[in-house]
């Protein structure tokens, strides 16, 4: 069975680029909008979702984004229960309801279109 | 004697899928 990171357990402490902590469920856009402005290695892009799909085992699901401005596809294969933060919305994944009774996270339904939180490299050539 | 458990702080990063990289010129 595929494990889920623990860091999504409602109450988990998250540090940022700043230092400051703060808990996931309470993260916001402008979180790591300003963690990535800090740091000089990752930028943030914004993933839309495009397609989403049945996966390879039960539960699972892949998830097809559209990243940055070159509009690079990319496709992903995770638990349908995989947290992503969209922007100006937070936290969601493809069977909420599973989300929140795993990690007691509040969660939205993702939906094609929904635009998400993502990193690239900065500089990278 | 109760040993003092440390709570785990996660970088904001790990939170964040990595995706693809940019490719700028």
């Amino acid at each position: 069975p595929v494990s889920l990171p623990p860091f999504f357990m409602r109450g988990s402490i998250i540090q940022l680029a700043d230092g400051e902590l703060k808990r996931v469920e309470d993260l916001k856009t402008e979180d790591f909008i300003q963690s990535a402005e800090i740091s000089s290695e990752l930028k943030i892009d914004s993933s839309t979702v495009e397609r989403i799909d049945s996966g390879q085992t039960p539960n699972a699901v892949v998830i097809q984004f559209s990243v940055g401005e070159l509009k690079a596809q990319v496709c992903v294969e995770v638990l349908g229960e995989y947290p992503f933060f969209v922007f100006g919305q937070g936290w969601s994944s493809c069977c909420p309801d599973r989300t929140t009774q795993l990690f007691e996270l509040s969660c939205a339904k993702l939906c094609v279109g929904d635009v998400c939180v993502s990193l690239t490299l900065r500089g990278m050539r | 004697n109760v040993e003092p458990r440390s709570v785990p702080v996660f970088p904001w990063h790990s939170l964040v899928p990595f995706l693809a990289p940019t490719q700028s010129d």
